[in-house]
């Protein structure tokens, strides 16, 4: 590997980017994924995590440009140069430019966006090209890698490492847990009729029920759930937390606990995290947040904090305008403090102590009420 | 003036070495072509750097391979730093 002469880099770790222009060749959804996946290959082996904006100067600027394109490189029209980016700093530094007399896929048939963008990503955190045939910042592209098992090579590791280190120190390789934990005096029954919630979420088809240390994985293909300790899964996790939701687009479950939230993706906490919940856009009046679900139809996730609720825009990443609201005020029925919820077969469900009301959010009533521990087959 | 395609293509194929190492090995705009050129001018040299980095056999020579590599797709960075 090398690196830029004079061996810019950033000097923060959490960096900002923006997709400034879209090709004609993709989806802007394609486009959107292709980067997103292309700057977690970097995120994965270092300390660095991204955000996004949609405005305004970011770290990153991606664009779409043919021929003269205002840097004075112009690009050379289909096939030869297919990219290019600038090494990290102000400005047009840490930028990348993609010609779009490219043909650009997501798969290998022309030239695959991914495999581009994670090379030229590569030179914005500060990478020049490798000699070593099997990195990826080797400079000629090669479309013939097996997308679905494309690892960064040591090479590339060694390089970006040597800029910014490796990635905070992650968990043990977290155990998979298969025992249930066995219920003993200090563990809630799970069919007590007083039982109540910290947080409840999906997780890839399943369900999980939080309380204090412990939690329940309900399969909807199993009858009994299994009851585990939150640490044999997530070490860093806290327990007693207070809100957790899923966002099935990204595949990540987001955890909060007073005014730090985590994301995992199955048994594993991304790196980058905790982040204080502020960066969603609470004021610092917020100090925690009592229950969140994420809304696939629309997009969006609600925040429940006391009797109001926020509205986050997953695709903007940004809270949305004219919030909080009284809970009540949309989401009719609902008008006590919400512990937790979470959606399932189109249906919103909230608890709140030992009840839980199953709401139909397309009618915007409730429609059953319940005991918290429903799920259970008590 | 050269008479056959060879020799036209030929030109071609050294305007393209002559850009390829101008873009990413470094080599000065005025370097002379290298048809007159003995084995250790400023562009024999280029081209065994590029050969060397691209992990092609270092030969000097503006070979098959080497013109091969030159037509492939790439990453605009340069390979060795300005």
């Amino acid at each position: 590997f090398s690196t830029f002469p004079g061996v810019p880099k950033w000097t923060k770790t959490h960096l900002t980017y923006r997709i400034v222009n879209y090709t004609p060749d993709l989806p802007k959804d394609a486009v959107d994924s292709a980067i997103e996946k292309a700057l977690k290959v970097w995120e994965e082996v270092t300390p660095l995590t991204f955000s996004r904006l949609y405005e305004g100067e970011a770290d990153i600027k991606i664009s779409f440009a043919v021929r003269e394109h205002g840097d004075f490189v112009p690009f050379d029209g289909p096939g030869n140069v297919l990219a290019h980016a600038y090494a990290p700093g102000p400005g047009i530094n840490g930028d990348a430019h993609f010609d779009d007399d490219e043909k650009w896929t997501m798969d290998t048939a022309g030239t695959n966006l991914f495999l581009v963008a994670a090379h030229e990503l590569g030179h914005s955190l500060g990478l020049f090209h490798s000699t070593n045939m099997e990195a990826l910042m080797y400079p000629l592209y090669s479309s013939f890698k097996d997308l679905a098992r494309f690892r960064l090579s040591q090479d590339d590791v060694d390089g970006i490492q040597s800029l910014y280190g490796p990635p905070p120190a992650s968990p043990e390789d977290p155990l998979v847990p298969t025992e249930s934990v066995p219920p003993g005096p200090e563990t809630p029954a799970m069919c007590d009729p007083a039982l109540s919630f910290d947080a409840v979420t999906t997780l890839r088809g399943e369900i999980l029920f939080f309380k204090d240390r412990h939690f329940w994985r309900k399969s909807l293909r199993v009858l009994e759930p299994q009851f585990l300790l939150i640490s044999t899964f997530w070490p860093s996790l806290p327990s007693g937390m207070d809100a957790a939701y899923e966002v099935t687009s990204k595949d990540t479950v987001f955890i909060f606990k007073g005014n730090q939230f985590w994301a995992i993706k199955g048994n594993e906490v991304q790196a980058g995290y905790p982040r204080g919940i502020h960066t969603l856009g609470f004021p610092p009046t917020v100090r925690r947040i009592d229950a969140a679900i994420y809304d696939k139809e629309k997009k969006k996730t609600y925040f429940f904090v006391e009797d109001e609720y926020w509205r986050f825009d997953e695709r903007r990443q940004s809270m949305d305008p004219g919030f909080p609201k009284q809970t009540a005020e949309d989401f009719p029925g609902v008008d006590t403090k919400v512990d937790a919820a979470f959606e399932q077969f189109g249906f919103f469900y909230f608890f709140s102590g030992s009840s839980q009301l199953e709401y139909d959010p397309n009618a915007k009533k409730v429609t059953h009420i319940l005991k918290s521990n429903s799920w259970f087959n008590c | 003036y050269p008479l056959d395609g060879a020799a036209r293509s030929q030109d071609s194929s050294m305007d393209l070495a002559q850009k390829y190492l101008e873009n990413y090995y470094n080599l000065a705009k005025d370097a002379k072509q290298f048809v007159r050129e003995r084995d250790s001018g400023p562009v024999v040299r280029k081209i065994r750097e590029m050969q060397k980095f691209l992990g092609l056999k270092v030969t000097g020579k503006l070979d098959s391979k080497t013109l091969e590599v030159m037509h492939k797709p790439r990453c605009g960075v340069p390979d060795v730093g300005h």
